[in-house]
């Protein structure tokens, strides 16, 4: 992604299902141009 | 083209994803089209990345989402599974990344929206946080921009109303006035400003055919103009409701020097036949335009008719050095009167005491498209352009590409540019809202 003046970050993203509400920390590429 | 005509006209819709299956086929990558929506986009888009989407699987009054990830990729579509079914294929189903509601991990909770699991997956798990916590850390999901950038890359600068020159479809070597009368996916539907209704056409915004009034005028090209007729209105005032397209929105040729020799008149060399794009021929330059636009006649008819010179740039990747099918083990389309034994190149310039455009005035970069052969794509027969046909990359020459028309004979293939701004990803045709052609059926064909 680096070519294209984007980069891949960790990012906390947050799951709400019937149980509740949790967080992840995933991958997700960024415009850093 | 009458019989791809009728086929288009009973063509039922087409499923990619089942195609694909049974001729265990790849489609070409969308980062590989330069001219289509997210193409710098693309390599965001892989195999395992997570997204949240509409659960199918749900007996629920709202909508509700579910995780799943893409397990393969098919131009801009996908194969997707929900998250519980581990390795099970059995649920899988193909969407378009662009045309369904597909969103990064994140966004259910962000917009209110509740992930429940489908229906025939409720039993199988019991806890299901840590099932998902399991499954997404550390893997990707799609760029929070993924949209906005595809939104973006589908802004076209035409619009309905706008006067452009274009090649005159049924006398080549002569542009005309045109309309813009629809724009879709860059693709413009133009009506011959001096003709009769049915007088259409279709190109792309960025197609070396298209240019800004006034550039035939500019650059020394047969301009054809017709009688009273007028696909726009013959009341003169409903024709000022018309406005020439700027010349900013036009793809401009590379600038070309010609210090130290040019393209001359009755040099030879091997050109794209214009109307059999699939045949590559022996030619001559019969005309030197201005900006480096040449006029080329091919050299397959025993007497040469000027209106059967075509235009193209001396940049264009469609015009080759004497030798370039030769040495590509392409098969020449050669003059009239000769055939393989009788015709050499050498012989040939001596022949007609011409000699051939020196190698180094053509563009011959080549560069790594990642075309290969086998590879599926949507692509617009160019002898019918409203038509865009499911394809296959049979051949790649370095940066040519050559194009089969599936279950069409091959006598319909066409060569193109890999950068042709008329061949697309597999699904670009959904996403745009545009009809697929699907191949020609086995009883068709018979």
């Amino acid at each position: 992604a680096e070519a294209s003046g984007r980069k891949w970050e960790q990012k906390q993203v947050q799951i709400k299902t019937l149980e509740g509400e949790f967080s992840v920390t995933m991958w997700a590429s960024d415009d850093k141009k | 083209e009458s019989t791809r005509i009728s086929h288009a006209v009973l063509a039922p819709s087409f499923d990619w994803g089942a195609y694909l299956k049974v001729n265990g086929s790849s489609a070409a990558p969308v980062s590989s089209f330069q001219h289509v929506p997210l193409c710098d986009q693309w390599e965001d888009v892989c195999v395992g990345v997570k997204v949240e989407l509409l659960n199918n699987d749900a007996v629920l009054p709202s909508k509700v989402y579910w995780i799943a990830h893409i397990v393969q990729l098919a131009g801009y579509r996908a194969l997707m599974r929900y998250e519980g079914f581990e390795n099970d294929d059995t649920h899988d189903f193909w969407c378009n990344l662009g045309t369904t509601e597909i969103h990064p991990i994140g966004w259910c909770a962000v917009n209110g929206k509740l992930l429940v699991p489908p229906q025939s997956l409720h039993e199988k798990i019991d806890d299901w946080k840590a099932y998902l916590t399991k499954r997404l850390v550390g893997a990707k999901t799609l760029p929070v921009d993924f949209y906005v950038k595809m939104a973006e890359s589908m802004k076209y600068p035409f619009r309905q109303g706008m006067r452009v020159e274009v090649v005159d479809k049924d006398q080549l070597s002569c542009t005309r006035s045109a309309i813009v009368d629809t724009v879709i996916g860059g693709r413009l539907r133009l009506l011959y400003e001096d003709g009769n209704t049915e007088s259409e056409f279709w190109c792309h915004m960025s197609s070396p055919i298209l240019h800004p009034v006034g550039w035939s005028q500019q650059v020394g090209h047969k301009m054809r103009k017709y009688g009273n007729k007028s696909n726009t209105g013959s009341n003169p005032v409903a024709r000022k409701v018309y406005c020439d397209a700027s010349s900013t929105l036009f793809k401009k040729a590379r600038i070309v020097y010609t210090e130290g020799g040019f393209f001359e008149v009755g040099m030879k060399l091997e050109a794209i036949d214009p109307l059999n794009l699939g045949n590559i021929c022996v030619a001559t330059v019969q005309k030197v335009l201005l900006d480096g636009y040449l006029m080329i006649g091919l050299d397959i008819t025993e007497t040469p008719d000027s209106n059967n010179w075509f235009c193209f740039h001396a940049s264009s990747h469609a015009i080759f050095p004497a030798g370039f099918c030769d040495r590509n083990e392409i098969t020449l389309t050669l003059p009239f009167g000769y055939d393989k034994i009788s015709f050499s190149w050498s012989q040939y310039l001596k022949n007609t005491g011409s000699r051939a455009a020196p190698p180094r005035l053509f563009n011959t970069d080549r560069p790594n498209h990642g075309f290969k052969p086998g590879m599926k794509l949507e692509a617009v027969d160019l002898m019918e352009p409203r038509l865009i046909c499911v394809a296959t990359v049979c051949w790649t020459v370095g940066r040519l590409l050559r194009i089969h028309f599936d279950g069409w004979d091959d006598d319909y293939d066409q060569w193109v540019d890999y950068e042709s701004p008329d061949i697309y990803p597999v699904g670009w045709c959904e996403l745009i809202g545009l009809q697929l052609q699907p191949p020609l059926s086995a009883e068709e064909h018979l």
